[in-house]
């Protein structure tokens, strides 16, 4: 797994042709949303446990 | 009949008048837990023509001496429904007699996947004519192959024949060891691949979370099999260690809307190895059974 296939996998997943330029600035003062963490954290349990579970 | 777009078109029945035959095989125990079917193959015994009826045929249709003889894997579905998978069909001549093999490893494979406890593999084989129509040829009668001798086992009864590797020597091995580096001879295994997001340039300012993940990658070598096969499948490669279970990935990443940054969750697939085997390129590849 490259650097590049992680980059070209999310740009595709966004639909983007390129990686968006943002300001750093604005990016320190952004604060993640509960029920986007709570998306992410269910995400990434549902993961694990297809993981835990095996074939 | 019933549409009013198409003309109505006449049609003649004809009769395929073929003969059926079931083969039911006990297959509990006959794989071993640890081993991979590799190949599966249907050995029928082709009885010979009588000479006289020989004759008879060749002169009612000197052109034709041929059946096709089709092979399905039947499966009785939970409602009590038949269903047929096509396996292996084709032409076998009146003149031949013997051993006759068909590639069965797909039916084998398919009934691997059913749900425990398993019915016995069941395999419907038919004879039918080679070509319909009014001066088709009758061969498909005088096709006839040895079934099981009644209360034993005879020389020629039907035979399955099944190919294994043993995956404690062929398959993958796990997770690598941490205390010792893989190295050439290492043996099909997972090891950990830790990917640094914060180190990356093009992840800065836009990818939130992770800062990292554990992704794995599948290193060493898989042993090959020096076994012949009775089919050699043209196409397929050496066995390779490769990824043959993953997940996906999910992300928090920032995107521009209105004007403005706002942090959304994306999943990435198949960025995580969850399993590696030791595969051909070129295999057949067990599909899901729809219920």
């Amino acid at each position: 797994l490259s650097e590049e296939q992680i980059r070209d996998s999310l740009l595709q997943q966004l639909h983007l042709s390129e990686v968006p330029v943002l300001d750093k600035a604005a990016m320190e003062e952004l604060v993640i949303p509960a029920h986007v963490r709570a998306q992410y954290v269910a995400l990434l349990q549902r993961s694990h446990r297809v993981l835990s579970r095996g074939k | 009949r019933f549409s009013q777009k198409f003309q109505e078109v006449a049609g003649r029945l004809l009769a395929s008048e073929a003969s059926r035959h079931l083969l039911v095989f006990g297959m509990e125990q006959r794989l071993p837990p640890d081993s991979e079917l590799v190949q599966a193959v249907l050995r029928l015994f082709q009885e010979p023509v009588p000479r006289a009826a020989l004759r008879r045929q060749e002169r009612l249709f000197p052109r034709s001496a041929r059946a096709r003889v089709t092979v399905e894997w039947l499966r009785v579905r939970d409602d009590g429904a038949n269903r047929t998978s096509l396996i292996d069909s084709r032409l076998v001549s009146l003149h031949d007699s013997g051993w006759k093999a068909f590639d069965v490893t797909e039916a084998v494979s398919l009934w691997q996947q059913l749900s425990r406890p398993r019915q016995p593999l069941l395999l419907q084989v038919s004879v039918q004519r080679e070509h319909l129509g009014p001066l088709a040829s009758e061969a498909h009668r005088l096709v006839r192959f040895a079934s099981q001798a009644a209360g034993g086992s005879g020389p020629r009864e039907p035979q399955l024949e099944l190919h294994t590797l043993d995956l404690k020597a062929y398959g993958a091995q796990g997770d690598c060891d941490t205390e010792a580096p893989a190295t050439e001879g290492t043996l099909c295994c997972r090891q950990e691949l830790y990917i640094d997001l914060q180190g990356m340039k093009w992840a800065e300012n836009w990818v939130l979370e992770p800062p990292g993940f554990l992704a794995y990658e599948c290193v060493g070598s898989c042993q090959q099999s020096q076994e012949s096969l009775p089919f050699q499948w043209p196409f397929l490669g050496p066995r390779q260690c490769i990824a043959s279970e993953t997940a996906s990935l999910p992300l928090i990443v920032s995107i521009q809307e209105g004007g403005r940054a706002r942090p959304h969750v994306v999943s990435l697939p198949n960025m995580r190895v969850q399993k590696c085997s030791c595969a051909s390129d070129g295999a057949p590849v067990p599909r899901e059974l729809a219920p």
